[in-house]
C-alpha cells in the first residue's frame, strides 16, 4: 500500500509539473535531436542573428520567415543589442520563478507550512531549480530559449564582453553531465519537489515538517528511479549527488551576479530576482 | 522575512491570478 501511495505521489507531481512548466524535457530534446524538422529553432549565433532574432526573444510562437519584418538601418548597436539581451532573460527567469512557485505550491504539505518557510524554501531552492531545468534545454553546443523557438550557440554566448561571456560556461559544464543522467520529465518532477522541500535551508523556523514532507519525495522519488531505469541501479545515489554539485554552481552565480553589480553601473537585475538573491550566500 | 520577499509572497499568495512581473 505504501508504494501505491508513492506512486499517487509521483504521478500528481508529474501532472502539477505538465501543467506549470511550458517547455517539457520531452520537448526540448525533441527540437535538439531535429525530429521537430517542421518547427526548427531559429538560430542565434552571433551579432548579426541576435540582431535580427532578439524582437523574438520571449516570444511564444515566432512569426514565420515571410511575416518577419525587414531588418533596416534603425538597428540598435550591437552593445545594446547584447544589454537588451540580457534584460530580455531576466524578464524569462522572472517567469520562471513564478512557474516554479507554482509547481511548489502543487507539492502536498507545502502550502501548509508557516508562510516565512514556504518563502524561505522558494528563495533557496529556485536558481538551482531553474539551473536544473535549464541543463534539459541544453547540449554541448548552445541551448534553447524563447520557450524551445531559438536555440542560441554556447560560442557566441562565450563571446559576449566581459564577465557576461565567462557566466554561462559553467552551467553549460553541469548540463552536460548532468544529462547523462538521463532523467525524463517524472523523474524531474520528483527531484524539483525534493530540492525545494529541503530542511536544511537558513531560517527555516519548523524544520521538522519538512524533513517529512522531503523524507515521502525521496522514497517516491529512490522508487520512481527504480521503476523507470531498472538498468540504472546506481541512479539515485548519482541524483542525489548533484545536489551538493549544484548548491556550488549557484554559490558561483550569485557571487558573479555580486560583482556585476559592482562593474555594470546600468545593470539592473529584475525586483524578483534581487529578492531572490539578495543575502542568499 | 515576508516583508523583504513582497513578491515572492505575492506569487505564494495568489492562487491563479497572473501576478504583475
Amino acid at each position: 500500500p505504501e508504494s501505491a501511495d508513492l506512486r499517487a505521489l509521483a504521478k500528481h507531481l508529474y501532472e502539477s509539473y505538465l501543467k506549470s512548466f511550458p517547455l517539457t524535457k520531452a520537448k526540448a530534446r525533441a527540437i535538439l535531436s531535429g525530429k521537430n524538422s517542421d518547427n526548427a529553432p531559429f538560430v542565434i549565433h552571433d551579432m548579426r542573428s541576435l540582431m535580427e532574432g532578439e524582437q523574438f526573444v520571449n516570444c511564444r510562437q515566432i512569426p514565420t520567415q515571410e511575416h518577419r519584418p525587414v531588418m533596416g538601418a534603425l538597428h540598435p548597436p550591437p552593445d545594446e543589442a547584447e544589454l537588451r539581451f540580457l534584460h530580455s532573460c531576466q524578464f524569462r527567469s522572472a517567469e520562471a520563478v513564478s512557474e516554479v512557485t507554482e509547481f511548489a505550491k502543487s507539492i502536498p504539505g507545502f502550502v501548509n507550512l508557516d508562510l516565512n518557510d514556504q518563502v524561505t524554501l522558494l528563495k533557496y531552492a529556485m536558481i538551482e531549480v531553474l539551473f536544473i531545468m535549464m541543463a534539459a534545454l541544453m547540449n554541448k553546443d548552445g541551448t534553447l530559449i524563447s520557450y524551445g523557438q531559438i536555440f542560441m550557440t554556447r560560442e557566441f554566448l562565450k563571446s559576449f564582453r566581459k564577465p557576461f561571456g565567462e557566466m554561462m560556461e559553467p552551467k553549460f559544464e553541469f548540463s552536460i553531465k548532468f544529462n547523462l543522467l538521463e532523467l525524463d520529465d517524472s523523474d524531474m518532477a520528483l527531484f524539483l519537489s525534493v530540492i525545494i522541500l529541503s530542511g536544511d535551508r537558513p531560517g527555516l523556523l519548523n524544520v521538522k515538517p519538512v524533513e517529512d514532507i522531503q523524507e515521502t519525495l525521496l522514497r517516491s522519488l529512490e522508487l520512481q528511479l527504480k521503476m523507470n531505469h531498472p538498468d540504472s541501479p546506481q541512479l539515485f545515489a548519482k541524483v542525489l549527488q548533484k545536489m551538493t554539485d549544484l548548491r556550488q554552481l549557484v554559490s558561483d552565480h550569485v557571487q558573479s551576479i555580486q560583482l556585476l553589480k559592482q562593474t555594470e553601473i546600468d545593470m539592473c537585475l529584475h525586483p524578483l530576482l534581487q529578492e531572490i538573491m539578495r543575502d542568499l550566500y | 522575512l515576508k516583508e523583504k520577499h513582497k513578491i515572492l509572497h505575492r506569487l505564494l499568495q495568489n492562487s491563479t491570478s497572473p501576478v504583475d512581473l
